[in-house]
């Protein structure tokens, strides 16, 4: 089972078109491993995406010293996810 | 059926549980039908609505083609509860169903969908094996016969968008393609998935816009009105290709080319935080919001027939 300790999700602002460009450059940078849930498209629209916590250092260095601005959405993506198992749990007991 | 906790994510098991136990219990109003297999040989079960006559008038909706997005699945099941409560207390909810057969595919993607619950809870795509690549799965929203393999997809196999080495490959597809075309009297068909707040229509592959656009923008107008009015949720409307990207080979603009002018697909809520990873306590005020909307586009499509 693949788990998702440390990853985070990062929400991008690019502020224009140029910077847009720069965040779909990461998308063919494989060995990343980047999972885009929002896709690059406009300065306008938000970017969403997955990092593994093994690419987190590079991809924020990337955004920073390129000036383009980003936000935490979700700190550890595993905890979701055991959130999640666990509510399931707890109503499967209760139904028990 | 009482006993199910509709604000509680399950996994395909309980579901199908559900789907069983909905058809067992209210066999005067519901029946299931299986439309085909999954690549793993899954049924592929589809919900019935229906108050009698022979080849009604039908409105489609399918929840979760993306594995993943977890909180499509829950609204889905939602939905059969609020139909069946609905019927014979609410008075449009009542006509419609006096009229048009509903189709509820509850889980479109059932092999992606274990798998999210098994293996991978970030797994987007179908399970089929691509020949010549070590990568598995398909972008079922890109394998439709609409534009498929212009830009707005992957030919990469790795790709989350990939789009499948032809139109219809990926046998969920092809699944719902044959149901359509052999019903033949399907007159809206409202996909479902998460998130980023919008409710779309055709085009996505092309910027040409269909020819039903001023109709179809009015129609998302008053369904996203009445969406925000019960928890003041902001969602965005137009056509695909202006609203977020060009995207090819997609669901709405196949069965908007077959004629089922009524074509719709939501992308549900996002709060911000979670993305698609909704904390459960956020199924039901999620699936409340929807079925407003969605009532606007089922009420329209009983109120304009064509």
């Amino acid at each position: 089972t693949e788990t998702f300790v440390g990853h985070q999700v990062l929400r991008i602002f690019a502020a224009d078109e140029f910077q847009v460009e720069q965040v779909k450059g990461l998308e063919d940078l494989e060995h990343l491993q980047l999972d885009f849930w929002r896709e690059p498209i406009h300065p306008e629209a938000s970017i969403d995406v997955r990092v593994p916590f093994h690419s987190l250092q590079a991809v924020k260095v990337f955004l920073e010293s390129n000036s383009i601005r980003y936000g935490i959405m979700i700190e550890d993506v595993q905890s979701l996810v055991d959130e999640e198992k666990l509510s399931m749990s707890h109503n499967s007991r209760a139904r028990s | 059926i009482a006993t199910f906790n509709y604000a509680s994510y399950h996994n395909l098991d309980e579901i199908y549980d559900f789907i069983d136990l909905l058809a067992a219990e209210k066999p005067e109003l519901v029946s299931k039908i299986q439309i085909g297999e999954s690549y793993e040989g899954r049924p592929i079960k589809v919900l019935k609505f229906s108050t009698g006559g022979t080849n009604r008038p039908a409105i489609w909706i399918d929840t979760g083609i993306h594995s993943r997005e977890w909180v499509t699945q829950a609204s889905g099941a939602y939905f059969a509860k609020k139909i069946i409560d609905s019927y014979g207390q609410d008075p449009s909810l009542t006509s419609i169903l006096d009229n048009f057969d509903i189709f509820l595919e509850i889980v479109t993607n059932p092999d992606g969908f274990a798998f999210t619950h098994s293996k991978n809870r970030m797994w987007r795509k179908t399970r089929s094996k691509n020949s010549g690549s070590l990568c598995i799965g398909v972008d079922p929203n890109r394998n439709w016969d609409a534009g498929f393999g212009v830009a707005g997809s992957s030919g990469n196999p790795c790709s989350e968008t990939y789009r499948g080495p032809y139109a219809n490959s990926e046998p969920e597809v092809k699944a719902i393609v044959d149901f359509v075309k052999s019903h033949g009297n399907i007159k809206a068909f409202v996909s479902i998935h998460s998130y980023s707040q919008l409710l779309l229509y055709p085009f996505g592959y092309t910027s040409k816009k269909a020819a039903d656009q001023a109709e179809l923008d009015a129609v998302a107008k008053s369904a996203v009105e009445a969406l925000a009015s019960l928890h003041g949720t902001k969602y965005k409307y137009g056509s695909i290709i202006t609203t977020i990207y060009q995207a090819s080979g997609g669901t709405i603009d196949w069965t908007y080319e077959q004629g089922i002018k009524y074509s719709f697909t939501f992308e549900l809520r996002d709060t911000g935080r979670y993305g698609f990873l909704l904390p459960a306590s956020q199924i039901i005020p999620t699936a409340e919001e929807t079925w407003l909307g969605l009532m606007v586009i089922m009420e329209h499509t009983r109120d304009h027939p064509y």
